[in-house]
């Protein structure tokens, strides 16, 4: 799981059964009380921000999630006690039951936006993907008595050790173009391997822009995301798109099926026009679902896939 | 591509959570994400403390109700990148 705090914006991205929901209150107690905001509310005490975004895939084992998790209008109900404007999506075959769930609120217009703003590349995107290839799962289990290059520095430790390990072996930081030849962007890595198996990860590029990695290898409910929200194409002066991105992630994980969701605010952008016909770039996979919501302000491309037989 | 030091340079980490975490019973991998803009980007218009003044324990405090702890963070010029327990 993972928590990217921005000046006025968060992403917070968490597994298993967690209760991601059940933060909010503290969080507008704690932002009003510490930081003096006036946060614009309704007649009815519900919250008026920017944008609001939340969304999950369904889950692998719903039963088994707590309280208002158990189920997506629950979810949903509990999302509307806070905000204002919120709608909710569901995206993809509801009979599979491996749809994807979206909630997000118009965008509160009532708040000036800078001029630079309104050309703004904010672009997200996400892939889940299940049934990964075993050897390729592998990579992602240390066991108990692994024995790793014991901490050099006060300030590190075994966990930190092994997923920096894990990054190197899968070149998991080698995604975005970024080495000193191709580039002088900085880059920043945290990543953690967990005992006996699993692996997160964030890395930082130019400061401002993350992708963040989490993999649960476990045989019968393996899986791995991957959430970046770098504008490619500019970051990598066009070298790089996000073709390049999503196949240098299929290559470490060799899913048997995953999906990928793409928010852009410029439907018109490269990104966005390279992305609508990826799959043709994918002679493995075959298409299950390609879906294109227009959002008020954000174009969301959804699409499914399926390894051939 | 990372190097070594980045090993090194945590803004925090909780070396004792590290070392106790057993991931034996983790079953679920998809995630639950969301995204609060609170202001939009390049914000014009609030001026005086940001979500990055909020203090690391005020955000245990509010992670604990999600069930997560901090492991390890790391700081930028523009933002803050937690990693998390679960």
């Amino acid at each position: 799981s993972s928590l990217f705090v921005f000046d006025y914006k968060l992403t917070l991205k968490t597994c298993g059964t967690t209760t991601t929901l059940f933060c909010l209150d503290k969080l507008f107690q704690t932002i009003e009380q510490e930081l003096s905001w006036n946060l614009h509310k309704t007649p009815d005490g519900k919250y008026k921000l920017f944008k609001v975004f939340y969304s999950r895939r369904c889950f692998l084992f719903p039963c088994k999630q707590a309280a208002i998790h158990q189920n997506w209008a629950d979810e949903v109900d509990y999302l509307n006690r806070f905000f204002d404007n919120g709608k909710s999506y569901s995206v993809g075959r509801n009979d599979k039951s491996n749809h994807w769930n979206l909630y997000v609120t118009e965008t509160d217009h009532s708040v000036p936006q800078a001029k630079e703003c309104i050309e703004d590349d904010d672009e997200t995107f996400e892939v889940l993907m299940t049934e990964l290839d075993p050897d390729c799962a592998n990579k992602f289990v240390c066991g108990p008595d692994t024995s790793t290059s014991a901490p050099a520095e006060p300030n590190e430790d075994k966990g930190h050790n092994l997923g920096y390990e894990m990054t190197k072996k899968t070149k998991l930081d080698e995604i975005y173009l970024n080495s000193s030849q191709d580039s002088n962007l900085s880059f920043h890595h945290d990543a953690f391997a967990f005992t006996p198996c699993g692996y997160s990860s964030n890395m930082v590029l130019d400061e401002k822009y993350y992708y963040t990695l989490h993999v649960t290898p476990e045989k019968g409910w393996s899986y791995a995301s991957f959430e970046s929200n770098i504008p490619v194409f500019d970051i990598s002066q066009g070298k790089q798109d996000n073709l390049n991105v999503l196949l240098h992630i299929l290559n470490v994980f060799q899913p048997r099926e995953f999906s990928m969701t793409f928010f852009t605010k410029n439907f018109k952008s490269k990104s966005f026009q390279k992305i609508l016909t990826i799959n043709e770039s994918l002679p493995e996979y075959t298409k299950l679902d390609k879906i294109i919501y227009d959002l008020d302000d954000y174009h969301l491309f959804y699409m499914k896939l399926q390894k051939k037989i | 591509t990372v190097t070594i030091k980045e090993l090194t340079n945590h803004s925090y980490i909780d070396h004792e959570l590290s070392a106790s975490l057993d991931s034996t019973d983790a079953f679920e991998g998809p995630e639950k994400l969301l995204e609060i803009w609170f202001f939009p980007p390049n914000n014009a218009v609030s001026a005086g403390k940001t979500l990055r003044d909020i203090a690391m324990d005020r955000w245990i405090e509010i992670l604990k109700l999600v069930k997560c702890e901090v492991l390890s963070m790391k700081k930028t010029k523009e933002l803050d990148a937690f990693l998390l327990s679960e």
